[in-house]
């Protein structure tokens, strides 16, 4: 494992715990989209069933774990427990326009014609889009609380990490997995805009807001 | 150099 991978990994994980432990000691989860969250679940349960075909290493299998379990913590947390705190209004991405399409492709597109393969790169697929419903609910209230921009910077640059992972398994292991590079790409350019805001506004103290 | 899908990564 190189450092960009092992730092991606770090990042998402940061993403994840900041996103869980704002929710919980606010006891509130304005802000967020329970869509993207929703998404980020089927995305790590569609992607780790190998947990149960394939052991890679310990460190593999734990950060799955973590993954899987955190992404239904924060479901529940969002549709249940704080489920009155939930912006629901505000949270109006049809979420059908990314699973159908990302769906459709990952028949069409894989590396393999089998369940698992395809479910696999279903969660590709979906996971490079899932942040959608989040951007959108954020340019339509036209505002993010500093540390939902902390969560959204941190799940960014994760992927962003990953391209310089794959860059450097292309060059020293001979290794690239091409629906993994495009798809991590367009994730990564979805973050642009993102990236500029957060760049500009909130590590320089302020608030992140788009102009009306 | 030949594209791969053993899914190591997370």
């Amino acid at each position: 494992m190189n450092i960009f991978r092992f730092l991606g990994d770090i990042s998402h994980l940061s993403a994840i715990i900041i996103l869980l432990l704002k929710i919980w000691k606010s006891r509130s989860c304005a802000g967020i989209s329970g869509k993207s969250q929703l998404l980020f679940a089927i995305v790590f349960t569609t992607r780790y069933l190998d947990l149960f075909t394939n052991f890679i290493s310990f460190y593999n299998t734990s950060m799955k774990v973590v993954y899987v379990a955190s992404s239904y913590a924060t479901v529940w947390m969002i549709y249940s427990k704080f489920k009155a705190t939930y912006d629901g209004n505000h949270d109006t991405f049809r979420v059908e326009f990314l699973i159908v399409p990302t769906a459709i492709l990952s028949f069409l597109v894989n590396h393999d014609f089998t369940p698992l393969e395809i479910l696999w790169t279903f969660s590709i697929y979906l996971e490079s889009v899932a942040i959608l419903p989040q951007l959108f609910m954020v340019s339509k209230t036209g505002e993010a609380e500093t540390i939902t921009s902390h969560y959204l910077f941190a799940l960014g640059i994760y992927r962003t990490l990953y391209l310089f992972n794959w860059i450097w398994r292309y060059q020293f292991e001979e290794f690239f997995d091409l629906i993994a590079i495009v798809a991590g790409l367009v994730q990564t350019v979805l973050y642009c805009d993102f990236f500029y805001l957060y760049i500009t506004k909130v590590l320089k103290g302020k608030k992140l807001s788009l102009p009306a | 150099v030949v594209a791969r899908s053993e899914h190591d990564e997370l």
